[in-house]
């Protein structure tokens, strides 16, 4: 149990590992917070309140870890091969721009190494390319309806600027040729000026 | 079609309808959720004005015409699965919430998980017929997620067995919740509990704010709208002064605590069985939130496939705009975490459910952790889709601030989530109390079980950098 295991930052379920122990070692730093505020004679109440920005990402290192696990987990039920290839990229870009976001913590606990988080960052490169081909696809797998999405921008036809011409057009401000407030405000300005 | 978009589709190297299934939970689900998607698009009945072009009234109005619809249709079809329900309504209001989502998501499940069989019989039809309308109004002007703050009171008096209830300071009127502005006629009020001279803290009581004819406000209900807001336009957010407001004893929530009618007090089995609603609201929004970021992350995509913008290489004609390194950069985070969030919501659903069947058999030992779990990724989710979301509409330029991109719509009925049914920070604090229990007694030696179970290992084993 004393070994530490290897970590192959291309492999999503060392990932899970390596946020697991981020978790586990933030959620012990907060503790230890809260013991250190303890042990200068502040109250309990003190203590938490003086130690809540480590408790927060302690919380946020905990769900950031159920996040990428309960991903990592949902692979193993997808059978279909070009599904779990497709799925599979999107879940380690999801584990690696994490790690990027908040190399810091992981850096700083000993988790990874520098040349590990420079590695992650040119492999974030690579996915990107990767997902590129199927990115439409991967959104049209929503399968949200046109009614649904209600944006010009993201018809699934994708004739955007015609529909955006004719959705300006309905604006109340096109309601009639001369609005008004040309005849109420700016017409007697002119007449005085 | 746009040839742009055509070419991307036929380049997809997996069948799309499959990973649909996926994510929608089989393709029984996806057929159904189809079928439920096309009685609405369908229906000459919820055809609406674009409601960016009306002003809050009318969109309220426009809003309560189809939700009384909706209503009605929903009978007709004999659709009553909540998720059915729930797919139904979000086609009906695609845009966000509606004026009586409180009434069916908020009113409708307290009354099921904490109404005794008595009570059932006596509000539950009502309630099913819209005879009674209702709210549920917890959140005070000056009160929010610190619950134990709350002010509201409620007197129990022997005498005529009726509680008294009372906002006594304006800080302690009601602020907020949806519904209770203009539509509702009741209300779930959330309040500190007195009687014979002790306080036994917060509980739910059926309070009647209208009469159920006339919809005029009762003797002592002081109840209105709380004005514009930054989205939720089609919603009459309210506020409740209660003075002196006389309710039987019978309108307290007593399925697990009780007051008798002497005034004796029973407490419940767990104290956060009052919060049993937020956890469910909670769970919930985990999946919401994945919702926004695919439907975000759905539009800044398929335009980015459609706008061409300057060149990679000189002389040669506009490049797609996502196949720029910094756009791929924007986008697929964002497309992968929609992915994540919406597997997270399907876990948070099952796992919600599977904690909610052992609180009904009386098992309320896994209720600590569904608390820290649903507050934790309810913050989590909410504050990763919340500036996703805002990364989406600057990834679309210019056209992004149109609202007919839909993109600032979706930021505005979104952002809400990070502070109602819980703020977030607070969340965390919450979240963290319970990690922190955990860490102690992995320490003193005891074996965790549920997610935090690793806090065992970390005990005795620490992970060093290795080179590969």
């Amino acid at each position: 149990a004393s070994q530490p295991p290897v970590v192959d930052v291309n492999d999503l379920s060392s990932l899970v590992e390596v946020y697991k122990r981020r978790a586990a070692i933030l959620v012990e730093m907060a503790a230890k917070s809260i013991q250190q505020e303890l042990q200068r004679r502040k109250s309990q109440e003190v203590a938490w309140n003086n130690s809540a920005i480590e408790l927060v990402r302690a919380s946020d290192a905990h769900c950031h870890y159920v996040v990428v696990k309960v991903f990592s987990e949902k692979l193993g039920e997808v059978g279909d091969t070009a599904i779990h290839t497709v799925l599979s990229t999107l879940a380690l870009l999801y584990a690696m721009h994490g790690i990027t976001k908040d190399s810091g913590d992981f850096l700083l606990a000993g988790l990874l190494s520098v040349p590990q988080v420079l590695q992650i960052s040119v492999r974030i490169k690579e996915l990107l390319s990767q997902l590129r081909p199927n990115a439409v696809a991967l959104v049209d797998a929503f399968d949200i309806h046109d009614k649904k999405l209600n944006s010009v921008l993201g018809r699934f036809d994708g004739n955007v600027y015609e529909n955006m011409f004719e959705w300006a057009r309905r604006s109340p401000l096109n309601a009639t040729e001369v609005h008004e407030s040309f005849h109420k405000y700016l017409k007697p300005l002119r007449a005085k000026l | 079609m746009n040839p742009d978009i055509r070419r991307e589709r036929e380049n997809a190297s997996f069948n799309v309808n499959e990973l649909t299934f996926i994510l929608d939970g089989g393709p029984e689900k996806t057929k159904r959720r189809r079928e439920i998607e096309s009685l609405v698009f369908s229906d000459p009945d919820f055809s609406a004005e674009d409601p960016n072009f009306l002003s809050r009234s009318e969109r309220y109005d426009q809003s309560v015409r189809k939700s009384a619809q909706m209503i009605l249709k929903l009978r007709e079809y004999g659709i009553a699965d909540p998720e059915e329900i729930y797919h139904y309504k979000s086609c009906v209001h695609p845009g966000g919430p509606s004026p009586l989502d409180l009434h069916l998501a908020m009113f409708l499940p307290t009354l099921l998980n904490q109404a005794t069989p008595e009570q059932m019989e006596r509000f539950f039809m009502l309630t099913w017929n819209l005879e009674i309308i209702g709210t549920y109004a917890q959140t005070e002007m000056g009160h929010g997620t610190h619950l134990r703050g709350l002010e509201t009171t409620a007197t129990y008096d022997p005498a005529t067995q009726e509680f008294v209830l009372n906002s006594p300071t304006i800080s302690s009127i009601k602020w907020w919740p949806g519904g209770l502005g203009k539509s509702s006629n009741h209300a779930i009020v959330i309040a500190q509990l007195y009687s014979l001279g002790n306080c036994h803290g917060l509980h739910a009581f059926i309070v009647p704010i209208r009469d159920m004819s006339t919809h005029k406000s009762l003797p002592g209900i002081v109840v209105g709208d709380i004005g514009p807001k930054f989205g939720f336009s089609e919603v009459d957010n309210g506020f409740l002064k209660l003075e002196n407001v006389r309710i039987p004893r019978e309108n307290m929530l007593m399925k697990y605590s009780k007051v008798e009618p002497d005034g004796s007090y029973v407490k419940p089995p767990s104290s956060k069985l009052t919060y049993g609603t937020m956890v469910f609201v909670r769970s919930f929004i985990v999946g919401e939130s994945a919702r926004a970021l695919a439907k975000s992350t759905t539009i800044a995509i398929r335009y980015s496939t459609v706008r061409h913008q300057s060149e990679i290489r000189p002389g040669e004609p506009e490049p797609q705009i996502l196949d720029y390194q910094t756009q791929q950069y924007k986008l697929f985070p964002l497309l992968a975490t929609a992915y994540a969030f919406s597997f997270v919501g399907q876990y948070m659903t099952k796992i919600y459910h599977r904690i909610s069947e052992s609180i009904n058999d009386g098992d309320f030992s896994e209720l600590p952790e569904l608390h820290a779990l649903s507050a934790g990724l309810k913050a989590f989710t909410t504050w990763e889709a919340n500036s996703g979301i805002e990364v989406c509409r600057m990834s679309c330029g210019g056209h992004g601030y149109s609202r007919s991109s839909a993109l600032p719509d979706i930021y505005v009925e979104f952002t809400p989530t990070c502070t109602y049914e819980g703020e977030n920070t607070v969340m965390m604090l919450q979240t963290a109390r319970y990690l922190v229990k955990s860490y102690r007694q992995a320490k003193e030696g005891q074996q965790l079980s549920g997610i935090v179970s690793y806090l065992n290992e970390s005990q005795d084993r620490r992970l060093q950098p290795q080179a590969v």
